[in-house]
């Protein structure tokens, strides 16, 4: 299967480690072979999962800049199915290193062909930018999940990511789709999250997953535990609504 | 007084518009002289006023890449005390146009020199980033505003940030000061945010601002309105809290 999904939003803190980290976990739980790559410098979706990256001499950033294959970074976690490609602060390095390599957009497509037949599903969990490493992410992948918070200024930078994906679509990676828009840190009680839910709807059509997550504390607190929310809150709103999220996500990549 | 301010965390999402905007317009309504630099491609500063960036040809981008001054960009706003400076998605390609400018550190430095008497407070708001542009703001600034969300995510990057303040400090702004750190999106009933408040007071001890701010919707509702929360819902929790931060800054900059 080998399905590679780009978690991306250039817009901060709106839920790209929460999706990857629980998406992830999520598919793991039924077995299913799973890859997380961390390909943000901030390391939140490698300490997501109790690994501590500024210990850690091999990270996704030596797969940029040297000839280490993937399969000697990869790291296994508490769940037997589920590796993790970690990153640190050296990763800040990169998006500087990375301007005058060749073929600079396929380095991290490149080095997926190695591993591409040992997963089912391969989520890279992108920065807050839409630079040289979110490109590498989206040439690299065959679809995206862009996660929107339910919040006004989070519809403003809309237009600019499906304008990124379709340049990358017209140039680098012509099978790239969007795999869906998942609506996160939803309460229903509030006419802003009903809004920003109507305008999503409107401009994304049947692209919206129909699994929405709620603001739920479990899915803030699982990662100072360093344990996606499926193990540390199992019964939680918020693990179980990633759940359904998998079972959708899986049941898309199944159709296409 | 022209105290410049930058509001800086390379967090994505953790209240640094919705700071650099109430604030600066809790400052105004007492009459301060005020302006709010956007120094983001999001533009969310911008919108949270009710400007329309995408239409604006004079932008904070064109304050770097041409000779254009400070006081033929300022916009004026419904605060009559209150000017900002817009900016727009123009300004992403700032990045990576100011890496071969001679001083590139220091042009808004430079820029600001011509309006620095004419404000009370200049505040700047920055991306999600630690790149040129924040490093433009924390030489040009005297004081620096750290804004933490009570999460555990919000921990992860503070070392980073202050190395930073650090760096910058030692080479290009010897009178660089942490200001003060912005407990926000507090929520009392939660461990977590009692437990991040911990920790944050134990790391910078009397630099954390004594006012916390609540996590309240009006505050995320007020920007789809064009407003900050002062105007939008002047008694809510919200707004009051931002006036009470306010009260402080500027306490403390007449102290020092
Ligand atoms: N559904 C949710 N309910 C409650 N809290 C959430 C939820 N989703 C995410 N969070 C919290 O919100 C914060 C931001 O989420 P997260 O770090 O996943 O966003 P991000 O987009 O990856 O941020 P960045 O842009 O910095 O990479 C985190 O502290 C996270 O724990
Ligand atoms: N105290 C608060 N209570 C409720 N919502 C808040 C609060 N502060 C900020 N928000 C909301 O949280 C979201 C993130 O805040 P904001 O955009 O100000 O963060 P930021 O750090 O500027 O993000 P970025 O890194 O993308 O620039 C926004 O939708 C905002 O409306
Ligand atoms: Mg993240
Ligand atoms: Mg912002």
């Amino acid at each position: 299967m080998g399905e590679i999904i780009a978690i991306v939003n250039q817009k901060g803190g709106v839920g790209k480690t929460t999706t990857a980290v629980n998406l992830a976990a999520s598919l793991a739980i039924s077995r299913n072979r799973v890859l997380l790559i961390d390909l943000d410098p901030q390391a939140n979706a490698t300490a997501g999962f109790g690994i501590n990256g500024k210990i850690i001499t091999h990270t996704v950033y030596e797969l940029f800049i040297s000839d280490v294959g993937i399969k000697d970074l990869v790291i296994p976690t508490e769940m037997k199915t589920l590796y993790v490609l970690p990153s640190n602060e050296r990763l800040i390095g990169a998006e500087v290193e990375l301007v005058d390599m060749p073929s600079r957009e396929f380095i991290l497509k490149k080095k997926l062909e190695q591993v591409k037949d040992d997963f089912d599903f391969i989520f890279i969990d992108c920065p807050p930018s839409l630079g040289l490493l979110t490109v590498n992410a989206l040439v690299a992948a065959k679809s995206v999940i862009i996660p929107i918070q339910c919040e006004y200024y989070a519809l403003e930078g809309l237009g600019r990511i499906v304008g990124i994906i379709n340049q990358i679509k017209n140039s680098f990676n012509s099978s790239l789709e969007i795999a869906g828009i998942a609506l996160v840190m939803v309460d229903l009680r509030t006419n802003l999250t009903r809004e920003v839910i109507r305008e999503v709807k409107n401009y994304f059509q049947d692209k919206v997953f129909k699994t929405l997550i709620p603001r739920n504390i479990r899915l803030s607190e699982a990662p100072s535990f360093g344990k996606p929310a499926i193990l540390y809150a199992s019964f939680s709103k918020g693990a179980r609504s990633y759940l359904n999220l998998a079972k959708e996500v899986k049941r898309n990549a199944e159709k296409s």
